[in-house]
């Protein structure tokens, strides 16, 4: 038996928001530490992957680990179902074939409850190595959000470069360039607009805006966003769910290189 | 020109 009751249930629809996008089917694993996911995009460039530790939960139980397969689409054709307020439990039964959703108002006045099929999802579990990133940017996500909409008008391909003091998103296009350059501040009285630099020697790599641009959409699980880089190696963008109990939304890139 | 690097050239089967 796996049950997860997700107590702020727009938190479920907004993750779900931030990957259908990127990944069609995916298997969901339950596990007693927690629900976690991982799959590429259909061009294998870049992952989604997803960690939510079972202390996030306002309830969780989970007595075998289970995969759920899932269409996000579907998945998240169903959570439209659900208003902001509610809280949303996910069932399954050990073996079974079928996702059950049930949606609490606050009050507990109104409760509505779904089945959603569950499918056979073959998936390719990377091995993502630990790594020691030589920069990491931590800026707020909606400023992160700007960048990217604002250089893909220009261009298809940003240049992101990193240095002590600053961070410079660059690109090219057939129209002309532009580039922006975010300078580490720390807005002691507001975190959440904060631009911290950790860096142990400057990087620069190339990114494809099309994918950056996909991330964005998980904007509203966090006021900041951390990108972490070394050179020669996939970008990570990660998005906290929840800082208390590590839970995440992060997504990695394949650089761009000159051939 | 740059190219895509693909994710599978530096994250191995586990």
């Amino acid at each position: 038996m796996f049950e997860a009751r997700f107590e702020t249930g727009e938190t479920l629809i907004k993750i779900v928001d931030a990957m259908k996008e990127l990944v069609e089917d995916c298997n969901i694993d339950c596990s007693t530490t927690g629900m976690s996911m991982q799959a590429m995009d259909q061009s294998h460039v870049s992952l989604v992957a997803l960690m939510l530790q079972k202390e996030f939960f306002g309830s969780f139980r989970c007595d075998r680990s289970i995969s759920l397969g899932l269409n996000l689409l579907s998945f998240s054709k169903i959570l439209k179902c659900a208003s902001k307020e509610d809280a949303i439990t996910l069932k399954a039964e050990d073996g079974g074939d079928v996702l059950t959703l049930m949606f609490e108002s606050k009050d507990g006045s109104r409760v509505s409850e779904f089945e959603m099929k569950l499918m056979d999802i073959d998936s390719e579990h990377l091995g993502i190595p630990e790594t020691e990133y030589k920069a990491v940017v931590t800026m707020p996500s909606g400023e992160f959000q700007r960048i990217v909409r604002d250089l893909g008008i220009i261009g298809d391909t940003v240049g992101i470069g990193c240095e002590k003091d600053g961070v410079r998103f660059s690109v090219t296009g057939d129209l002309g360039s532009g580039n922006v350059v975010l300078k580490q501040n720390t807005s002691a009285d507001k975190p959440d607009l904060a631009t911290l630099i950790e860096l142990e020697e400057p990087v620069e790599l190339s990114f494809a805006l099309r994918y950056l641009s996909l991330f964005t959409k998980a904007t509203g699980l966090s006021p900041q966003a951390s990108l972490s880089m070394s050179p020669e190696v996939p970008l990570v963008v990660e998005y906290k769910i929840d800082d208390e109990t590590a839970s995440y939304l992060r997504y990695y890139l394949a650089p761009k290189v000159d051939e | 020109p740059r190219k895509q690097r693909k994710l599978g050239q530096f994250f191995g089967a586990p």
